[in-house]
This record gives C-alpha cells, sequence and structure tokens, in this order.
C-alpha cells in the first residue's frame, strides 16, 4: 500500500483486507470501501495517495464524531467512575493509571475494591492503591461487591473525596446472573449519589475481535456505558473493533492503555490511532 | 447458519443440473465471510477457501443432488482435519517430574489455568507442585497462593525480588527432595515483541528440563493470534495450546489460525473461572462453534 499505484479494484481490495486485519468489522470494511469507490468515481480520483488519506478521515471521522470523548470531572463531587469488563482486560490497572493521573493534578481519590470474587484481586489493588498514594475501601472476599461500593461512596462523601474509581470483577457478559449482579452495582451508585456514575467505562482488549462488540452491546444492556478504555495498545493489535463499535453504538473511545506503568495511560486520540493502524 | 446460507446461493439450483463458475464462487464467498465473522486470520482463511474450493471442484460435487449440504461437508471436514483431527495429549517425562510451563499474553488466564492443570493432576493421584514464576505482576504470588489453598495443592515461591529463573532452580530442587511428579510453572504475562521479556521465557525453559510448553491464548482474540502464536512458537518451541474463556461466546477462529499457522495442536481449552472449568479440546466441537 506504499508508494504511488494504479486506483483499481486491487487497490480497493487491500484496503479492505487492511482494515479487516486491523479487526474492523467485515461490515464496516466493506461499507467504508464502499464509500471510497464511490467518492474515487465521483470525483475523479486518480492517486492512490488520495484514496488512502480520504480512508484516514473517514476513519477520524467516525472515531471523533459526538462528545464525550475526554475524561473530565463533574461538577458535583464525588465522582463516581465505574470500571466494568470481561475477564482480564485490565480494568484494575487502568483504574492505578487514571488514580495515578487525577492524584498528580491534586485531587482526592478512593479506590473501591469492589472485585470481590477473584483471587487475590483486592490484594492486587490495595498494591496499586499504596504505590500510588490514595485511600482504598475494602470488604472481605467474598463480600457483597454493592455494599463495598455504599460503602466507598459514604466514605468519599464523609471525607470530601474528588473521585471514586470502582473495580469490579470480570465478567462474561452471556453470564446472566454476573450481569445482574453489575446492573446491581449500577443501581447502588445511583442511590447512593442521587444520579447515575459520572462514567461507567467498558475496558477493551487491543487484542480483541468481533466478540467486541457483543460485549459493548451487552454491557449497555446492564450499566450506562459512557466510554470505553481500549487497553495493550502497545501490542501488535489494531484494536480496529473499536471503529465498528462507534460507528454502530455510538460510544466514545476515551482512553488508551499503552502498558503496565502507572503513566502509560493516554486519552484516546483518533488521528493517532488511524496512523497506527496504516502503520 | 452458513447451511441457510448456502442453501439460499444454491436454491436456484434445485431445477437444473451443474453450477456456473458465479455460484462457486458465491458459495466460497458466504464461506469466507463466516469464518472471518469468526475471527479466523485473514491469510488462514484465504488459504483455507481455496483448499474448500480445490475439493469442491475436484469432487465434481457441484453436479451432485444437494452441493449446499456436500460444500458444508467439505468445510466441516478441512475445519475438522485442520483443528487436529483428533485430540491431543499432554506430555509426561519418562524422567520425572514432568515440568509444564504456561506462557502467553497479559490477562490470557495463565496463572488461572494453570492451577486447573494442578488440580487436574491431583484428581489423577499426582503429586502436583504449582510454582510462582510471576514476580512482576502485583499479587500475582498470592493470587497463585490462594488457587493453590483452595485446590490443596502446594505452591512454591521464593517471593518477587528474584528473578523468574531462579524461582524455577529453586523450584526443580524443591520438586526432588519434595517427590512432587508434575511441576507446573505460572510466569507473567508478556508481549511477544518485548525482546527481554521474550528471552526470560527462552532462558526459562533451557536452564530446566520443560517438558511442555503450553502457550494460553484467550477465545475471544482477534487477527492478531497469528502474530502472537507465530513468535511464541519461534522463541519456544511451544507443544500445545491451551484456549480460555471458551463459557463466553467469542466463536473462538483463533485456534484455527494458531493451528494453521504453528502446526501445534490445542490441548485443552478453559471453560470457567472455578477449578474445574478445564477440558479436552475437540477439534469436532470447535468447528461447529467456529461455523456459528
Ligand atoms: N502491555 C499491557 N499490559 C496491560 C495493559 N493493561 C493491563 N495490562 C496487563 O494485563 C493484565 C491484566 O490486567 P488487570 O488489570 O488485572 O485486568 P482485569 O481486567 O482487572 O482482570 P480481572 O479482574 O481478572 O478481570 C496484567 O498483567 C496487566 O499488567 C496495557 O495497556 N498494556
Ligand atoms: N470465564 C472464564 N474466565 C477465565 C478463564 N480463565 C481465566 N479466566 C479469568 O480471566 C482473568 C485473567 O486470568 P489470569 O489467570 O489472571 O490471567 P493471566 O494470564 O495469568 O494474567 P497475567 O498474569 O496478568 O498475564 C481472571 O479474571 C480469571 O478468573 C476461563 O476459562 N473462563
Ligand atoms: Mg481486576
Ligand atoms: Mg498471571
Amino acid at each position: 500500500l506504499t508508494g504511488r499505484r494504479p486506483v483499481d479494484d486491487e487497490l480497493f481490495d487491500e484496503l479492505e483486507e487492511l482494515l479487516i486485519q486491523a479487526d474492523l468489522s467485515i461490515h464496516t470494511s466493506t461499507k467504508l470501501v464502499d464509500s471510497l469507490r464511490e467518492a474515487a468515481r465521483r470525483e475523479r480520483l486518480k492517486e492512490s495517495d488520495e484514496i488512502k488519506d480520504r480512508l484516514k478521515t473517514l476513519l477520524v471521522q467516525i472515531l471523533a464524531e459526538g462528545d464525550g470523548h475526554g475524561i473530565e470531572l463533574p461538577t458535583e463531587r464525588p465522582a463516581v467512575y465505574l470500571f466494568v469488563g470481561v475477564n482480564g482486560v485490565g480494568k484494575t490497572t487502568t483504574i492505578a493509571k487514571l488514580a495515578y493521573r487525577f492524584k498528580k493534578s491534586g485531587m482526592r481519590v478512593i479506590l473501591s475494591a469492589a472485585d470481590t470474587f477473584r483471587a487475590a484481586a483486592i490484594d492486587q489493588l490495595e498494591i496499586w492503591a499504596n504505590r500510588v498514594g490514595v485511600e482504598i475501601i475494602k470488604h472481605q472476599h467474598g463480600a457483597d461487591p454493592g455494599a463495598v461500593v455504599f460503602d466507598s461512596i459514604q466514605a468519599a462523601l464523609a471525607r470530601k473525596a474528588d473521585v471514586v474509581l470502582v473495580d469490579t470483577a470480570g465478567r462474561l457478559h452471556n453470564k446472566t446472573n454476573l450481569m445482574e449482579e453489575l446492573k446491581k452495582v449500577g443501581r447502588i451508585v445511583q442511590k447512593a449519589l442521587g444520579r447515575d456514575p459520572d462514567e461507567v467505562i467498558l475496558v477493551l482488549d487491543a487484542t480483541t475481535g468481533q466478540n467486541a462488540v457483543t460485549q459493548a452491546r451487552e454491557f449497555m444492556n446492564v450499566v450506562p456505558l459512557t466510554g470505553i478504555a481500549l487497553s495493550k495498545i502497545d501490542g501488535t493489535a489494531k484494536g480496529g473493533i473499536v471503529v465498528t463499535i462507534k460507528d454502530e453504538l455510538g460510544l466514545p473511545i476515551k482512553l488508551a492503555g499503552s502498558g503496565e506503568q502507572l503513566d502509560d495511560l493516554d486519552d484516546f486520540r483518533p488521528q493517532d490511532f488511524v496512523e497506527a493502524l496504516f502503520g | 447458519s452458513l447451511s441457510d446460507k448456502l442453501q439460499n446461493v444454491f436454491q436456484k439450483l434445485r431445477s437444473r443440473g451443474g453450477l456456473t463458475e458465479q455460484e462457486v464462487n458465491d458459495a466460497l464467498r458466504e464461506v469466507r465471510l463466516v469464518l472471518l465473522e469468526a475471527d479466523v486470520n485473514y491469510k488462514v482463511v484465504k488459504d483455507f477457501v481455496g483448499r474448500v474450493k480445490e475439493r469442491a471442484i475436484g469432487e465434481d460435487i457441484l453436479k451432485g443432488l444437494n452441493p449446499a449440504q456436500q460444500v458444508i461437508k467439505i468445510v466441516n471436514e478441512e475445519l475438522v482435519g485442520l483443528l487436529g483431527g483428533e485430540q491431543a495429549k499432554l506430555k509426561v517425562s519418562d524422567r520425572p517430574p514432568t515440568v509444564m510451563m504456561v506462557a502467553g499474553l497479559h490477562g490470557a488466564g495463565k496463572t488461572t489455568n494453570v492451577a486447573k492443570l494442578a488440580l487436574m493432576y491431583k484428581k489423577q493421584g499426582k503429586r502436583p507442585l504449582l510454582v510462582a514464576g510471576d514476580v512482576y505482576r502485583p499479587a500475582a504470588i498470592m493470587q497463585l497462593r490462594t488457587l493453590g489453598e483452595q485446590i490443596g495443592v502446594d505452591v512454591f515461591d521464593i517471593g518477587d525480588k528474584q528473578d523468574a529463573v531462579a524461582v524455577a532452580g529453586a523450584a526443580m530442587h524443591h520438586a526432588r527432595s519434595n517427590g512432587n511428579d508434575f511441576v507446573l510453572i505460572d510466569v507473567a504475562g508478556r508481549l511477544h515483541i518485548d525482546e527481554e521479556m521474550m528471552s526470560e521465557l527462552k532462558r526459562l525453559r533451557s536452564s530446566i528440563d520443560v517438558t511442555e510448553v503450553l502457550l494460553v491464548v484467550d477465545a475471544m482474540t482477534g487477527q492478531d493470534a497469528v502474530n502472537v502464536a507465530q513468535q511464541f512458537n519461534e522463541a519456544l518451541e511451544i507443544d500445545g495450546v491451551i484456549m480460555t474463556k471458551m463459557d463466553g461466546d467469542a466463536r473462538g477462529g483463533a485456534a484455527l489460525s494458531i493451528k494453521a499457522v504453528t502446526g501445534k495442536p490445542i490441548k485443552l481449552i478453559g471453560t470457567s473461572e472455578k477449578m474445574d472449568g478445564l477440558e479436552p479440546f475437540y477439534p469436532d466441537r470447535m468447528a461447529s462453534r467456529i461455523l456459528g
């Protein structure tokens, strides 16, 4: 796909192949390449570079369109952010990174250890709390996650904390009882705060394929998702499925995790992401 | 389903004999779409569809009575054959202990599934030892300890201030003096492009006599599965794969990609977070799942 070449079917096929290999859905890939063909015909585009740039523009448009892209604290305090997602995607580590960012900017942060199920989940979050220098609210292993969240919010109100970051257990979205448990946690936040959580972040692993769309849909059904944190973009997977998710579900991508350390978290930048797709 | 889609392609056929090239290509296009939707790697799909086409034309089935069913039959046979044909067993060392090591990307399920392996051997009357070789991740050793306690299997660790190779070496001494016949080593998640961490794995493999290296892969892995599997295989010469989180609804096409590209078999699947959630890999069941 480098250098000048004719604008022909072979070029369009290769662009479609690039998108699919980046884990965009077939539907999104075909749709985008069809728009390219149409644009090429209508505007008589003759340069392959023009086609490539047009594709990049289309991708950035999908990703950048609409609101809700940043992580901005609301005026009400404490802000409560819920982190959800399937097993092993990077929820706990992403929370640690965001806590670090907020702490550096002078905020008072409380971590809520609401994964009361997985072996050593609370220990893991506690180590991060100590490293970052923030407080943690935890109960014993096996406790009700809703009770931990409720407690955390009460503590945040009493201590005038700026933000509560809630860690939840990984759960596969096809497990009804686990999704019901999450719905209940969401309701408890509503009751304790008098409003929805300020952010409900779905953490997605960049190595995930088409199943990420189902994950987004199913989690949207039980909690009011406000955006996505795309983790592990430091690998070789492109994470292109977020383009499909943004296009079909409208969920903004807010954050990108690029490593295992506290400073490996950035705001999601559509331009950089699209450049990396072609990288 | 693929069956319905192919019936659609071929339904105009019923009143006349023989297929046009267009109809063959339409049928193959449906097969291609199903596999891509299932996360099978793009290039693997291309090769696979090519093989199906060869057989479809070669077997002259397209002039037969029910071409849709015959194409499905070929697709299924090719898929099952590619996935390994039949169940692949775990290795046992002829000079005990049998040493097994898991490896793979972050969060794939190594710690959880190496513990499940330990329980499996314990239930077989063996004396397994778990080794806490992840000296990096916060509370990784604690996680393995907790699982070990749950299943009643000893966990060996020397803390997280020593490097993984030192842990493994010490573990082997302990295993020999303790009479453990299976040593199961947990290691940290790592990227296949992280040279330093990949070299740690190589050093682990060469410093102790590892009988079986199992690449642990998440069933929801997309197109990147081939890169990961290829790199881990080149670095380590893996013996097999554990595909985890198969209790989800990901189609698991990565299984086909990995087998096609490395030739190494999927040996086990993880089917729950619980310690009894480890099952043998059945190629025919996986084929049905991939085809949706
Ligand atoms: N390379 C890389 N690794 C990451 C990133 N984010 C998380 N990880 C690693 O991924 C693994 C899993 O991270 P966790 O934070 O425990 O994931 P989780 O979603 O909380 O997992 P469960 O609670 O078990 O569902 C750990 O080894 C992390 O260090 C990232 O952006 N890049
Ligand atoms: N549902 C389900 N969850 C699983 C399965 N295997 C592992 N998990 C979960 O996946 C998450 C990650 O598992 P770990 O064992 O911590 O993964 P890991 O590869 O050791 O992670 P790192 O050490 O950080 O690289 C945990 O929440 C596990 O409970 C499985 O087969 N099914
Ligand atoms: Mg976690
Ligand atoms: Mg682990």
